[in-house]
């Protein structure tokens, strides 16, 4: 069962076409494995990426030396998970 | 749940207690609901569209389609609660009373069972088919990649590793060639309404081209209708407009194969939020969600009963 521990959603802002582009090269960089959420697609609205924890380093470090903004939508991915399924736990026991 | 009135409809459900409430339904209400079995999935399961009609042969339908994404949990949940909702509002609401005495209402409430399962049991995110890929070690195709529509084009991945993997060819995956054909075979849809989440948008073709499809002005006009109809529940804004102008270039889509067989209502929703949570909405926004999604829903449903084609 795969486990998302320590994984986050980050979102991330373009301010103009060029951190766009810079935000599109990072969606395609396959060794940091990102499960893109929301593409980029135009200045106007941010990405949402998933971070594998073992990528959480990079990924910041790659925005922040281009001046990228960013925040973090999800800090722990599993302990939602493990949220959702405790509460579809308890209504099956309801 | 005994009867689809026990059915906790603000929680999420495994696949199985979905099927159980779709074969309840249609036992609770015979003469209006039945169930069809257009295909199975490639792991063997079953890919039940739920039929609401009051008779007539070969009418006109509407197909709404929910969980082809399999970790857009939000969708599924939603299609329940339209399912229940139709029962109950047919022979009280007039608008709906008179949609279905003379088109009927076809809800695929999971298109992606095999992805649906595995996120209940594996893995919460996946997002494709569950179909092993030849020659590499990655599975699935995205389903949404998968359709006759500028398939293979920018937009979409060649890559199986990738979550927007195309599949080998158009239509390769069971789960939407059981579309095809049972659409095909039907020859009289009216309208797809394909629902995805997140993000809040309203989208009509065109995903894969830049081209304006043939019936933009009036798609437009409908999905502004639609999406102020949405808002007037709780203020939830959606965007709207062509696929590829508001989200992103994507072939192979399900609204754009739909346009082109000559669907002319095909539209995309992606449902709640706008990124506070993503593919985890929290069950306690089911039920609004669903309720706001029903009413830009009756919009497009009541125009198409009034400027059928």
């Amino acid at each position: 069962k795969k486990t998302f521990v320590g994984d986050q959603v980050l979102r991330v802002f373009a301010k103009d076409e060029v951190q766009l582009t810079v935000i599109q090269d990072l969606s395609e960089m396959k060794q940091l494995q990102l499960d893109v959420w929301r593409g980029p697609t135009d200045v106007a609205t941010p990405m949402d990426i998933r971070v594998p924890f073992h990528s959480l380093m990079s990924v910041k470090a790659y925005l922040e030396a281009r001046d990228v903004q960013y925040t973090i939508m999800i800090k722990d991915l599993q302990a939602d998970i493990d949220k959702e399924e405790r509460q579809m736990q308890r209504s099956s026991y309801a | 749940a005994k009867t689809t009135d026990d059915f906790d409809y603000a929680n999420y459900h495994v696949l199985d207690e979905i099927y159980s409430f779709q074969d309840m339904l249609v036992a609770e209400n015979p003469t209006l609901v039945s169930k069809i079995v257009i295909g199975q999935s490639y792991e063997g399961r079953p890919l039940n569209v739920l039929k609401f009609s009051t008779g007539g042969t070969n009418r006109p339908a509407i197909w709404i389609d929910t969980g082809i994404h399999s970790r857009e949990w939000i969708t599924p949940a939603s299609g329940a609660w339209f399912a229940k909702k139709i029962v109950l509002d047919y022979g009280h609401n007039p608008a709906l009373t008179a949609i279905l005495d003379k088109m009927d209402i076809l809800l695929e409430m999971v298109v992606n069972p095999d992805g649906y399962h595995f996120t209940h049991t594996s893995n919460r995110m996946w997002r494709k088919t569950r179909k092993p890929n030849p020659g590499s070690s990655c599975v699935g195709v995205d389903p949404n990649r998968n359709w006759d529509a500028g398939f293979g084009t920018a937009g979409s991945s060649g890559n199986p590793c990738d979550e927007t993997y195309r599949g080998p060819t158009a239509h390769s995956e069971s789960e939407i060639k059981s579309i095809v054909d049972f659409m095909k075979a039907h020859g009289n849809i009216k309208a797809v309404l394909s629902i995805h989440s997140y993000s809040q948008m309203l989208l009509y073709p065109y995903g894969y081209t830049s081209t304006s499809a043939k019936d933009q002005k009036e798609l437009h006009e409908l999905a502004k209708k639609a999406i102020t109809d949405l808002a007037s529940l709780y203020g939830t804004a959606y965007r709207y407009g062509s696929m590829i102008n508001i989200i992103y270039q994507a072939s192979g889509n399900t609204i754009d194969w739909a346009y082109n067989q000559g669907i002319k209502y095909s539209y995309t929703f992606e449902l709640r939020d706008t990124g506070r949570y993503g593919f985890i909405l929290p069950a306690n926004q089911i039920i609004p969600t669903a309720k706001e999604t029903w009413l830009a829903l009756m919009a497009i449903m009541e125009h198409i009963n009034a400027n059928t084609y």
